[in-house]
Formats: C-alpha cells, structure tokens, sequence
C-alpha cells in the first residue's frame, strides 16, 4: 500500500509576515507594545514581567495571575485595536 | 472609560470626515453605509454630528493599507491588529486607520452586492439554487459572457431575482475611470497583461488599465474582489484553484495542512510546489462598521474602555444586535455632553404585569378579543413595518400594533394600539402610509394592495396596478405626501409620482432613487414625511432630508423619533 504522505505541522508560507518568536517574547512584545511594560527593563526582569502582565490581566478583565497563564496567551493572540491600552 | 491624557477632543461639534480609498473586499457603497451607520452611533448620544467632505481638509481621514501604510505603526498582515485612530488633533490626528489584509465584512462572511440584473443592488443570497443546482458563490453558469452572476433570494428559479457579482470586467473602483470595467489585454510599461496586476505599486493593489493601452492614456482603476477571492498571503485577491497540490498532495479544498495556526488556506494556481502562490480562505471577516465605530470612538477622544462589553474595550467580537453601551455613553458625554432634544423619560418597567389591566384611555377593547399587553414597548421594536405622520402625530406600525409619538414629543412607546380597532379592514402588516394634506384621506399599503380611508368609511382593497404600477412592483415602502395633490411612492431603487386625486402615476415616472435623492440608503424600508423634512430609514436608523434634498441628520429612529430612554 501506498506510504501516507507526511504533511509537517508548519512551514513557512511565502510573503507571509512571520515572527519565530517564543511565547515569552511575544508576551513581551504585547505588553510594551500596549503599554503595559517599559521598553527598558529595570534589574529585575521577571519581577517586571509579571507586574506587566498583571497590569494587562486587571486591565482586560481576565484572572490575575501574573502568569503567562492560557487565558492570558489566548487574549494576546485575538484581534484587537492598535491602540495602545495605556499612555500615549 | 478612559479619555486621553488631556481629554483631547474636538473644539467644534461638526466634524468632517473624508474617505480616501476603499478596500476591494466590499462595495463602495457598503463601505460608505458602514461608515455613516459608525458615525451615527455617536451622533446619536452626543451633539456632534458627521460630515462627508470630497474636498478641502477634514478632520477624520479615512483610508485602508496594510503593513507599511504612511505612519510609524505598521499593521501586521491578517488577523492581529485591525485597526487604528488618533485622538482628535490635527495633521494626522483624528485620523482612521483600517487594515487591508483583514477580510472586511459585516461580520458574518462575504457580503456580495450586485449590480445590474434585476435584485436592485440587493445582495446575493448563499446558497442559491438555479436549475436544481445548489451554488455556494457566485457563477457564471447559464450566461455565455462568462460574467458572474447570484440570485438575491434563495430560490432563483422560483424568484427569478439576480444581479452581477463583482468583477473587474464589470466595473472599477477608485483611480480615474469611473468606475469603467477594465480592458484586457491591456499594455503597462511596455508589458502586456491579460489580467489585474499588483506590478507599479507599493501597496499591493490589484489594478488594470481602462483602455488598451496605459502608457498612453494613464486610465486605470482597483479592482474588486470576487466572491472566491483569498485574502493576504502573496495572491491577495485571486480565486482559489481546485484542485491544487501541496506537498505532492491534491486538495479539493481549503485546508489547514502546513500551517500551527491552524487557518484555512488555499493554492491560487494548480500547484503550490511548483508556484508557491496562495492565500487565506474567506472567513466571517470582520465587521467593518463595529470595528469602524470602535475607531471613530479614539478619533472624538476616548481611549480603550476597562469594560469588556463596551465597544471601547481593545478586542474585537463580533455582536449582530449592537447597542452602544452605558459606559461609551458615560464616555463620549463626558467629553461632549448628552445631545440636545426632547429629554428622555423615565424608565419603566418591561416585564409583563401580573394582572393585564389595560391603562390606554383612547380605544375600548371588545371582550372577544385578547387584550393588547401594555408592556409592549416600541423601544425593543428593532425595525418597523411602516412609520408615518398621521393626524399630526408620528405612527409606529408593527405586526398588527402601532404606537404614537404627538407632535409635541409626547411619547407612547408603550401601551399600543390594535391596527384593526382604528381601521378595522386593514392586514396586520403595512408597508407604508400617508394623509394627504389636502383631502386628509389615509391611504395605507400592504403588499399590492392599498386602501383608502376617508374617517371611518374604507374603500378597498383595491391592488396597486390600478395605481398605473407594474405587475413587478411588489410593495410600495415609503410615501411622501405633498402639498399640491401629488405622493411619492417609493420601492427601493424606484419611485413614482402619485396623483392623490386622479390615483394615477404621472407619466415620467418610476425614477431612480439613488440619482433624485443622494446620500440616502438606495434600500431604504420605511420612508415617511415628518414635520416638512423627508425620512429615509434603514434597520435602526434614519437619514433626514430637507426639502432641498440636503441630508441634514443621521439618527436612531430609537432614540430620535420614538424619544426612548
């Protein structure tokens, strides 16, 4: 019988504007880019981080964790407005 | 609510906005409608009102791009970030942002308007039968000029309603043709293209030149996208191609292979090895008007909302019944106050009394029939069958019930009427009504047929062809009474002249709506005359028209007409 052709799980389409970027850096990159997160970090990056991501998680009324949690990944993956959520 | 750092907002309450391009994925028109209905939304609870300018400078620029579109924040393809406005301002500020790698809708899949045929500009209706066969999209099966065509109703061989789906051989959009359909072949820098093309632009913008031969006449406009056409990738705007392969496999659909996000695509020629072209499947889009309301609510100066039901809040959901939330309400009247006007009542209570006891004064109830429940408000009333000033005082027809609104703004948007306890030989469902103001006679309309009451005394039903209205004419929605013996009836897209006292159309008529009455809705339902000013309604809102046929008002036929809290 015919071996089943394997189909990998991704790959990169053409003209597609793709990051390769992990979880936690995409994380970073919302929370600063709404303005939940300075661009420069102090000392303590996690402490930072999760003070970010409660900011964000009260802001938009999900369960603050101030984990990465699902909720809180599943949130930054839906569409939204540009608009910075806080500052200008 | 939130308002920007400063309250920014507008030091004037009659703003302008202009529209500087459209997106291929929806009718002009529908672009245009979804713009005024997201403008309205704030007009409606503020004093602002909304201007489209074609000149000059305004104060909201409206435009799509994608990516890289003219400021330092890029969009980001499709999916994602949406949308984007500044806070009023100047220059840049104030202005909207859409993204064009979204698929634009209304929030439920592909909105197909067609033109030409016979639907009136109505849209297609999926899936349609024709000939027995079950069409999904629009086809160009039964025609021999190939173009793409769609029945407005579920059953076109019963209904026989069609209308020409978008394509770029019959009409462009933008550039400097109006609106003419593009020639192939046709020759751009010494090249010769059989098709639209992208080649010439930054923007990624399917385009074609209006006669054969760009070089030398430099006609050219955007093309629309068809029904079937992928959204981003690198085949913005063409079809898919079925069956196509992918990693040596055939596909006869859209499918999620090769992709973690787990979205719909396709190949846009037969094999994606070998071109490596494709693109997303059309999908539920977004709602251009929700997102468009969201944006115009940062233009007047609020920032994102805390409150997850508020449209201010950041994400995007998509809602079919959209209510303007307290909390933009508080919002927006916090930078502008409330819109002047009658003030609002009290709120009462909406649930059913335990004991029915009717409380309307003007109309005794027979014991043989069941009693009208008072509770009744015309403020949940999302469309009306008919509105129409009556004996001085603003009707409200539906299913069977009307409610009145004085001329002095007193209101009845509770505790209705029974249609058949003042005119008892009428249907339960009106089309439209008028009183001429010379004889004071009530002329009601329902399907083909209409009446005529002078006081209690009925003549009719008597069918509306002996109007001098074609056997085609299915319904007359709207009637605007004049002083001088004569009515316009209006159907959609067409309107007659009625003589009152000949009951006879004048000759010369029907007219198109659309070219006598600009900037109103072409499918207006409800059309009515109302304190000398013309009202054109389309579901929860109006336009109003004065006599020099300017719009001056968009509003909630909710909030504005019936006065509800």
């Amino acid at each position: 019988a015919p071996a089943p052709i394997k189909t990998p799980l991704s790959i990169t389409f053409p003209g597609e504007i793709r990051n390769d970027l992990t979880d936690l850096q995409r994380a970073e990159r919302y929370l600063q880019q709404f303005g939940y997160m300075a661009q420069e970090q102090g000392d303590d990056e996690q402490v930072s981080l999760r003070k970010a991501l409660r900011l964000m998680q009260k802001k938009l009324g999900l369960n603050e964790t101030g984990e990465l949690d699902t909720e809180t990944m599943d949130t930054m993956k839906s569409p939204r407005c540009a608009v910075p959520d806080i500052g200008n | 609510f939130n308002t920007f750092e400063g309250d920014l907002k507008w030091d004037h309450n009659d703003i302008t906005y202009r529209i500087l391009n459209y997106s291929p994925d929806l009718d002009p028109d529908v672009i245009d409608d979804a713009f005024v209905r997201a403008f309205a939304v704030w007009s409606a609870v503020t004093p602002l009102t909304f201007t489209r300018i074609y000149k000059g400078v305004p104060d909201i620029d409206i435009l799509f791009g994608s990516e890289d579109h003219g400021d330092p924040y890029p969009f980001d393809g499709k999916d994602g970030l949406l949308a984007h406005a500044y806070p009023p301002g100047q220059g840049v500020q104030g202005d909207a942002h859409f993204d064009d790698d979204e698929f634009w809708t209304l929030g439920t899949g592909v909105v197909v308007k067609t033109r030409f045929g016979n639907a009136e500009g109505a849209q297609c209706h999926f899936p349609f039968t024709f000939e027995g066969q079950s069409y999904s999209s629009c086809t160009s099966v039964g025609r021999t000029d190939g173009l793409l065509w769609c029945s407005s109703t579920p059953d076109y061989d019963k209904d026989r309603k069609y209308g020409f789906c978008p394509s770029e051989l019959l009409f462009t959009y933008g550039g400097n043709s109006d609106e003419s359909p593009c020639v192939f072949p046709f020759i751009f820098d010494g090249q010769t293209y059989n098709s639209c093309t992208t080649e010439g632009r930054s923007d990624k913008y399917r385009w074609c030149s209006t006669t054969a031969n760009y070089d030398k006449d430099g006609k050219y406009g955007f093309c629309p996208n068809r029904d079937t056409a992928v959204i981003g990738g690198n085949s913005q705007g063409d079809p898919c191609v079925f069956p196509f392969t992918f990693l040596e496999k055939t596909y006869s659909a859209c499918t999620t292979d090769g992709r973690g996000d787990r979205k719909l695509w396709c190949a846009t020629t037969s094999s994606y090895d070998q071109d490596r072209k494709w693109g997303f499947c059309p999908d539920q889009g977004y709602s251009l008007f929700l997102v468009a309301a969201h944006e115009f609510g940062h233009a007047l100066g609020l920032e994102h909302s805390d409150v997850r039901d508020a449209l201010m809040y950041p994400m995007y959901s998509y809602v079919s019944d959209f209510h303007l939330h307290k909390d933009d309400v508080r919002g927006i009247q916090y930078l502008y106050g409330a819109r002047t006007g009658p003030d609002p009542t009290a709120p009462v209570p909406t649930d059913k009394p335990e004991t029915t006891t009717l409380t309307t004064s003007t109309t005794s109830v027979t014991p043989s029939v069941a009693p009208v429940d008072p509770a009744k408000d015309a403020c949940k009333v999302k469309m009306f069958d008919a509105i129409a000033e009556l004996k001085g005082a603003l009707h409200f027809f539906k299913d069977g019930l009307y409610w009145t609104v004085s001329d002095k703004g007193e209101v009845a948007h509770q505790s209705p009427l029974r249609i058949s306890e003042a005119w008892p030989e009428l249907p339960s469902n009106i089309d439209s009504a008028f009183q001429d103001p010379t004889s004071k006679k009530i002329f009601f309309f329902s399907g083909r047929k209409f009446w005529q009451y002078t006081g209690s005394s009925v003549l009719g039903p008597r069918s509306i062809e002996k109007l001098g209205l074609e056997k085609e004419v299915e319904s007359i929605l709207g009637v605007i009474p004049r002083d001088n013996g004569k009515a316009l009836l209006f159907n959609g897209e067409k309107y007659w002249r009625l003589d009152v006292k000949a009951q006879t159309v004048d000759k010369g008529y029907p007219r198109s709506t659309d070219e006598d009455f600009a900037g109103v809705p072409s499918d207006s339902h409800d059309v009515f005359l109302y304190k000398g000013k013309y009202y054109f309604c389309q579901d929860r809102f109006f336009w109003r028209m004065t006599w020099r046929k300017q719009v001056d008002k968009v509003g909630y036929v909710k909030y504005d007409l019936l006065n509800c809290p």
